[in-house]
């Protein structure tokens, strides 16, 4: 069936998401992505990690601002952690 | 500062550029490597020497994708360019992704900008939370000639380098805390039922619904209007903003500057005595708008655009004592004047002060 347009979305907005976490938030490739999982996954963790580092409203979902940061050119390395 | 605190284990230091852009002239490349290298050998007692041939400490070289250091770049935007922490081979090393639009100016990525950041991983520091220092994460464009290390910077490397030998230390600017009790503001005007304050190079923005404030670069929205702006007023009924910064003003209608700006304030039938506007608001019931320099103020008349008569006036006259205004602005109806950390609110109609808050009282502390 074609993908529902939301769901198209979220697929996208799950995968932003998740290479984001991975790129600078050390967020294992292996994990199993949920957004909506009730117990604290990873993914959850590390996005509300992101938020605390931004000063955002730290809800663990991926919120408006939460994604238009995540979609601002920025520097490579990591936001936690070393860069070896 | 990075765990472990990796760092130079010498001050002098050494840099090769190992290939360039062709969206730059080469000069230019150079030149912005050179600038971005001096904003940490002025704050610290680091020097850094070019070398053309060997293995130098810091490699530089513009790289396309999958360049072998198990972190490809992704093509134009999204990451931009990054770094490796001191130490021996790829330590220290930049790495800049050759697919971004690489610049001396404002359009684009600035080189200056990226390379000073990355500069500030190869010496051994990693990202700031402070929205306004160098090391924050995201990229935000600076006019390389008004480009001041903001303090943020200079605590980070000073604290793995040590001072810098001059005379006088070097500081930087601070960014504004919205709830800082201390916090003064240079200029401040409704905008589209908004209300923005000024201070340096950032504007706070703060809508009535809203209960946090949004902090940015002036930048960010007007790229010619970077700093410094000194007194603003909205003119609801032409839905356009002016901005003052020394004898000239900016008219903007939403986002965008109209052409033919900034204009000599004299355009508006100031005497040449005025060097400067300190603050301005414009009651939109009148019509009049009303400019404070130093202990006077003028009036102007929006729809005959002059001066009106009999103006200047001393502010104390009229307004009480609210002293040298800051910045000020009309909204619901009153007047607020801000002086320094206090703030006064007017009532036009009774014509005396009725209130008088901390300048912060918006933000909701």
């Amino acid at each position: 069936f074609p993908v529902a347009p939301e769901a198209e979305d979220e697929g996208q907005t799950l995968q932003l998401v998740e290479s984001y976490l991975q790129n600078f938030y050390n967020l294992q490739r292996d994990h199993q992505p949920h957004l909506r999982k009730h117990s604290e996954n990873p993914l959850v963790a590390k996005l509300k990690e992101m938020q605390e580092f931004f000063g955002l409203q730290v809800t663990g979902k991926p919120d408006l601002d939460t994604l238009e940061m995540m979609k601002k050119p920025r520097c490579g390395i990591p936001d936690i952690g070393q860069y070896m | 500062l990075t765990p472990g605190n990796p760092k130079w284990k010498r001050n002098n230091l050494t840099y090769r550029i190992l290939n360039y852009t062709p969206k730059m002239r080469q000069a230019d490349v150079d030149e912005a490597i050179q600038k971005a290298l001096s904003v940490w050998s002025n704050v610290t007692q680091l020097t850094f020497q070019k070398i053309e041939d060997k293995e130098a400490d810091i490699m530089i070289s513009f790289a396309y994708r999958d360049h072998r250091d198990n972190s490809p770049f992704d093509g134009p935007n999204g990451q931009l360019a990054h770094a490796f922490q001191p130490g021996e081979g790829i330590g220290g090393d930049v790495h800049l992704d050759e697919e971004e639009a690489w610049t001396k100016g404002g359009r684009g990525y600035n080189l200056f900008i990226v390379m000073a950041h990355e500069l500030g991983h190869s010496l051994g520091l990693s990202h700031s939370n402070d929205p306004g220092a160098l090391m924050y994460p995201t990229y935000s464009y600076t006019d390389p000639n008004e480009f001041r290390l903001p303090q943020d910077d200079i605590d980070g490397i000073q604290a793995i380098y040590g001072k810098s030998n001059a005379p006088v230390q070097p500081t930087g600017p601070v960014t504004p805390q919205a709830c800082d009790p201390n916090l003064t503001f240079d200029a401040i005007t409704t905008f589209r039922g908004e209300i923005i304050f000024f201070k340096n190079r950032y504007m706070l923005r703060k809508h009535p619904e809203r209960t946090e404030t949004e902090l940015n670069f002036i930048s960010t929205f007007w790229p010619k209007l970077s700093s410094g702006i000194q007194a603003a007023y909205e003119n609801v009924e032409r839905d356009e903003v002016l901005f003052f910064k020394e004898d000239k003003y900016w008219v903007l209608r939403g986002f965008d500057i109209l052409p033919g700006y900034p204009k000599p304030i004299y355009h508006l039938g100031f005497p040449k005595t005025v060097k400067r506007v300190n603050a301005a608001y414009s009651d939109e019931t009148t019509g009049k708008t009303y400019f404070f320099i130093a202990d006077r103020y003028w009036r102007y008349d929006e729809r005959k655009k002059s001066m009106d008569h009999g103006y200047p006036r001393k502010i104390v006259s009229d307004f009480g004592k609210i002293g040298r205004v800051d910045a000020a602005f009309q909204k619901d109806g009153y007047i607020y004047f801000f002086h320094k950390t206090t703030q006064f609110q007017f009532d036009p109609r009774a014509k005396r002060i009725v209130g008088q808050m901390k300048s912060i009282s918006w933000f909701n502390c």
